[in-house]
């Protein structure tokens, strides 16, 4: 158990400065044991933006904090395989240069992959290949308009 | 696999039949607050066999089911339908299936693979090892990933192997 | 105490309705005692966008559960007259519309008190009297550019 | 009671001198995630009395104070100065209030009203009356007030009074 997880904490290494420097450029990220315990030691997640000091990734900004989360979490599903991504409005703390940077990341990812997003954002919702419009035209009840990004078309399905 | 199809019916605010053919590549559900999106991604967890109400976002089970406005009556019963293209990420000898799960406000539920009666657990089975219910990210998972001394840190990394 | 957490507690609820109100047109808004015991009760909150059904402000969507609480906070701030108001990208889970309606909502307070917004969206951006940009061109130290909306020039400060 | 003017020198990523002259009406700051945004907002807190360091998102009090860069040294003290028009909010005889507070890396705090030495419970009890303190509202906040039975609705209820 323990050589497997050895194993695995390394992979993980470097899947996550792999997607790490991909939504924050020149950045180093690193995944370190709190203690000797292998099994038992706390998880300490290191980030370092370009330019600024290497601290755990709890310390910075709640932008800064979410893309370090984020692109762990990637790196963990990457690892794994995962037939899909579903992430719901984790976009929403993010400022325009990162959001680009997470939606090129994730358009690498879906070339092998499922991608489901939920967002408000309108960049997010142009660099996808469909969108679906939920709305609540008569209240309280969903309803769903599918919108082709194709041919502009609006077309009214379920 | 891949999921090709999600059908609602009586699923929180999707009282009327809904059903979302899912094309390659990104999708995006998009609409204002309040319109049902995030229940979308509700009726995902709970077709693939999730049971906690909290994360469901109901208090009790009946909640799933659509309650009412001034203007419709509660349904009786809440169904989704999950349609997947199966190239070997599900254990099963079929190319197709579909998971469909049922919950009806006498407190019965009914889970169907490719419309055979099934337990909860053959569902939970299916998708234990493709790591389904670790794909969703949402505001929570990215707060709690952040707490330092939580064992969800550890526990993913170990889900990989 | 009870008889002056009682007035307290009826002057919210008036403040409340009317800002909730504002943010979420035709909505209904309550708060109420969870006990008998009026010192030592639980408050809750309960609230009723227009169509939908009036429950407790927890079980709604994130942004109507943002909705629902900025409302009432500011209700608390207005009704000990705050001077200042002090916000830190709270309409990050908010939608477009909602965004508008919160915005009428404070230039109407700015009459009489000092608003103060970190966001990183665009309208509200637009709807403020003055804006000032922080960058961090060398890396790790904070700049200042002010720029004013009126004349729209740039302006290096500090 | 106004915010007229607000200076930072020291203060977290603000090594440089910076003042902002605030102008009546709506101000927003805008900028890049991490560009020092919300350490304006702790900089208000600190100066105005808050010592919680988890508040100022700080471990320790010394990290308040300019912590260098690769082309930057650290600094040896963080300072923030406010300016307050007192239009009777502050229990001062004064028309004009400028409260500063620093803190050097040898743990030495300072506390002045107009420029004049006092304790840190001096500012504090300024602003105790103005709600001060409860008018700042970020994501956090509003997750704490979301929960059902915290204490934290009575309280704020309570400080009306
Ligand atoms: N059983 C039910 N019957 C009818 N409506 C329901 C039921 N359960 C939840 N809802 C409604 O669904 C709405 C929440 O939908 P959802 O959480 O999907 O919103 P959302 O689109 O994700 O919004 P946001 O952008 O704010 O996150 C709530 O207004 C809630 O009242
Ligand atoms: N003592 C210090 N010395 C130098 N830099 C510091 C110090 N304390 C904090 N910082 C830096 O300040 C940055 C955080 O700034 P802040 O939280 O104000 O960002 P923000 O503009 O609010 O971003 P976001 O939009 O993501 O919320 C972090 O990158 C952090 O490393
Ligand atoms: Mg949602
Ligand atoms: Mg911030």
């Amino acid at each position: 158990a323990v050589k497997q997880f050895r194993e695995t904490f390394a992979g993980i290494r470097k899947e996550f400065q792999f997607t790490y420097e991909r939504l924050s450029p020149n950045g180093k990220a690193d995944i370190r044991l709190s203690g000797d315990d292998i099994l038992e030691s706390n998880i300490e997640v290191w980030v370092q933006p370009e330019g600024k000091r290497l601290k755990r990734m709890e310390l910075f900004s709640t932008g800064e904090k979410t893309l370090a989360a984020v692109a762990l979490l990637l790196a963990i599903m990457r690892m794994r395989e995962s037939p899909i991504y579903i992430m719901d409005e984790i976009d929403a703390p993010l400022d325009e240069n990162n959001i680009e940077r997470l939606i090129a990341l994730l358009q690498n990812f879906s070339e092998k992959a499922q991608i489901l997003l939920v967002t408000h954002n309108r960049r997010t919702m142009e660099a996808s290949n469909s969108i679906y419009g939920i709305t609540m035209e008569e209240q309280g009840v969903s309803t769903v308009l599918s919108i082709n990004l194709n041919d502009k078309r609006l077309e009214l399905s379920g | 696999m891949k999921l090709k199809e999600i059908k609602l019916l009586g699923f929180k605010s999707f009282s009327k039949k809904t059903e979302f053919k899912l094309k390659a590549g990104i999708t995006t559900f998009v609409g204002p607050n309040g319109c049902g999106k995030t229940n979308i991604i509700d009726a995902i967890r709970w077709c693939t066999g999730e049971t906690g109400t909290k994360t469901l976002r109901a208090e009790r089970v009946e909640d799933l089911i659509f309650a009412g406005t001034e203007s419709r009556p509660p349904l009786g019963m809440a169904e989704v339908k999950l349609v997947f293209e199966n190239n070997g990420g599900i254990p099963l000898d079929y190319e197709e299936v579909e998971v469909k799960r049922q919950f009806f406000r006498s407190g019965e539920g009914k889970f169907l693979i490719n419309n055979t009666p099934c337990r909860l657990r053959d569902i939970q089975n299916l998708f234990a090892n493709s790591g389904f219910r670790s794909a969703i990210l949402d505001q929570q998972m990215i707060e709690d990933f952040l707490i330092s001394d939580s064992d969800m840190r550890r526990e993913l990394l170990e889900s990989i192997a």
